[in-house]
């Protein structure tokens, strides 16, 4: 008889179950009806086999967006756990798509799907990238902009998980107050 | 309780893994 060791045959869990969802903008239907669930996983392995399985979102058309949130929050600001949240907004030049964008969504699925934040994860609703011809953008949602401990914990590991230079200032918006701008920019609840 | 967590290079290693 063989003895198999069980790490060669245990998948290994995470801590939260998670949703990808994918939105692709057709005019012709509501933005509701353009977002979809791809799939949901809970293991380290079920996350690989779904990540090698997709597109990389450089090839996404422009419109679409990859969202990864816990299971049981939807990836829109009208979802409870959001309504009162917001996020780390990280905006990308068009020559950053080359060089930056698979990475930096790699590296932001890894620090969801790690708990990288340590206990401050719990404030984490999930992610989002935008895939757009004006610039790409990649976002970790947090559940309430005024847990001012949490977010600032988030956002200085995050920073530093991404090698963004500590002279680059990334910001951190309220969905209400991105649903409610007039311009084309959102105010800083903290950078 | 205590917390699932995995840093980079252990979930980079399991990419690889059969």
């Amino acid at each position: 008889q063989k003895v198999v060791s069980p790490e060669s045959y245990i998948k290994h869990p995470l801590q939260n179950k998670w949703a990808l969802w994918f939105f692709k903008n057709d005019k012709s239907k509501t933005w509701q009806a353009n977002l979809r669930l791809i799939s949901k996983f809970d293991t380290v392995e079920d996350f690989w086999a779904l990540y090698n399985h997709i597109q990389l979102s450089s090839n996404l058309m422009s419109g679409c967006d990859y969202s990864l949130f816990k299971d049981g929050i939807e990836p829109m600001w009208e979802d409870e756990q959001n309504r009162r949240g917001g996020r780390w907004l990280i905006t990308l030049s068009k020559q950053q798509r080359k060089a930056d964008l698979d990475r930096f969504w790699l590296e932001t699925l890894l620090c969801l799907v790690g708990e990288a934040f340590d206990d401050h994860s719990d404030d984490v609703c999930g992610a989002v990238i935008n895939i757009r011809a004006k610039g790409d953008k990649i976002a970790i949602w947090t559940t309430d902009y005024e847990n001012k401990e949490a977010i600032t914990h988030i956002g200085r590991v995050y920073k530093e998980r991404l090698g963004v230079p500590p002279k680059v200032i990334i910001g951190y918006q309220s969905h209400a107050d991105t649903a409610t701008k007039s311009g084309s920019t959102t105010k800083n609840k903290f950078v | 309780g205590t917390r699932i967590i995995y840093d980079r290079k252990f979930l980079l290693e399991c990419r690889s893994s059969p």
